[in-house]
């Protein structure tokens, strides 16, 4: 049985470096 | 399709930052903040959805537009219509319960605009 982990889930919405 | 990734199917078994393994349909608000507190480097963000429209790229897609985190930093992606999502106090949502459910058997509720959406990050080094 695969097993998958919680942080694949949940989008990694990293928000754009503005400086 | 085949291509769908199967760890959104009802009964997927997930390890949380713990290890402790639940079912995906099981999965509450607070294992994805615990995960997050435990697991070194990662962070839990809150991202409000603030538009829904059809993608105007890729036919077939939905266009989610968010603010994310304190920063409110506008960020869209493009995910087929059936991608769940994991809303704050109410669990997984996507834009068409009625196709999340027929390819993952798992239920939704409908992803609206003003949803606040689990997200991850990056932690910030002080």
């Amino acid at each position: 049985v695969p097993v998958f982990p919680w942080h694949s889930l949940v989008p990694f919405l990293a928000p754009t470096q503005s400086d | 399709a085949p291509s769908n990734p199967s760890h959104f199917m009802k009964g997927a078994i997930i390890q949380l930052a713990t290890g402790e393994l639940k079912r995906v349909e099981d999965l509450q608000t607070q294992d994805f903040v615990r995960s997050a507190e435990v697991s070194g480097g990662l962070k839990i963000d809150s991202s409000m959805v603030v538009d829904i429209r059809a993608s105007q790229q890729k036919p077939g897609l939905v266009s989610l537009h968010f603010t994310v985190g304190e920063q409110q930093s506008k960020v869209t992606i493009d995910v087929p219509p059936e991608h769940p999502f994991f809303v704050f106090g109410q669990g997984w949502s996507s834009c068409s319960p009625e196709r999340t459910a027929q390819l993952y058997d798992l239920a939704c509720h409908p992803l609206q605009v003003g949803d606040v959406c689990v997200s991850i990050t990056l932690q910030q080094q002080p």
